[in-house]
């Protein structure tokens, strides 16, 4: 694994996040379902908690957006890069925006499963940057898995710890 | 027949690519061999963080590396 810089974090483990608009791709409830749960991959094994809002500014803001989408990061029309997220720090920092031009999924093959995608991104969020380990979830590559069944890889795990520690509640 | 475009196309898609995530810079002002020395080591830079074989060339494994959806966070520090 590795971190962004001299192991940049959030100085709070209690973030909050919205979601400031929906993909077509999916129902806004499978949307919703798939944010959740891809923030939780990362609360199980830290001491941080997620807390949706509905108006204001989160701490990590959603979107989904196609070509120039309001950042100095265009996206690049289906396939490619499918989604990037900003290092913790404050206004963009934390933001996660994803490529409208791709057909994410809720737990189809046919397309990139938002799920996966976003848990990824979260990492990102939370200041890991990519990891070489092929199997890791921060691997800059997307690849499917079930994520009826997904287990955060050990990897990410000594990497997200390493910022903040394990989860004293399990 | 036609001429392929597709060598042109992917020259232009791997420069593409190393400046987005291997930080590879415009070239300023130096001999063209630095600039051919530079894109060379960012292709060795990346070869060696998906575990490929380092060469500091294109051939067609790095290539389809590179075509392979991702994320859009640079795999490198800028």
């Amino acid at each position: 694994y590795s971190t962004f810089g001299e192991g940049l974090k959030w100085k709070t483990n209690e973030l909050t996040y919205r979601i400031e608009n929906y993909t077509p791709d999916m129902t806004a409830a499978e949307v919703d379902d798939s944010i959740e749960k891809a923030l939780q991959v990362w609360a199980r094994v830290t001491p941080l908690r997620f807390t949706r809002i509905y108006s204001g500014t989160a701490d990590i803001m959603i979107s989904f957006g196609a070509g120039s989408h309001g950042d100095f990061y265009p996206f690049d029309g289906p396939d490619g890069t499918l989604a990037h997220a900003f290092a913790p720090s404050a206004g963009i920092g934390g933001d996660a925006h994803f490529d409208e031009d791709e057909n994410f999924t809720f737990r189809s093959t046919n397309g990139y499963v938002l799920f996966l995608v976003a848990a990824h991104e979260f990492g990102h969020s939370l200041g890991l940057s990519h990891s070489s380990d092929p199997g890791a979830l921060m691997y800059p590559m997307y690849s499917y898995r079930d994520p009826n069944s997904f287990v955060l890889p050990k990897d990410d795990v000594n990497g997200i710890q390493s910022l903040y520690g394990s989860n004293t509640n399990v | 027949g036609p001429i392929s475009r597709q060598p042109e196309e992917d020259d232009a898609f791997v420069e593409s690519y190393l400046k987005k995530f291997y930080n590879l810079t415009e070239q300023t002002g130096t001999a063209s061999h630095g600039r051919f020395s530079q894109l060379s080591l960012k292709i060795a830079e990346m070869q060696k963080f998906f575990g490929l074989t380092v060469t500091g060339t294109m051939d067609s494994e790095t290539l389809n590396v590179m075509k392979k959806p991702r994320c859009g966070v640079p795999d490198v520090a800028q």
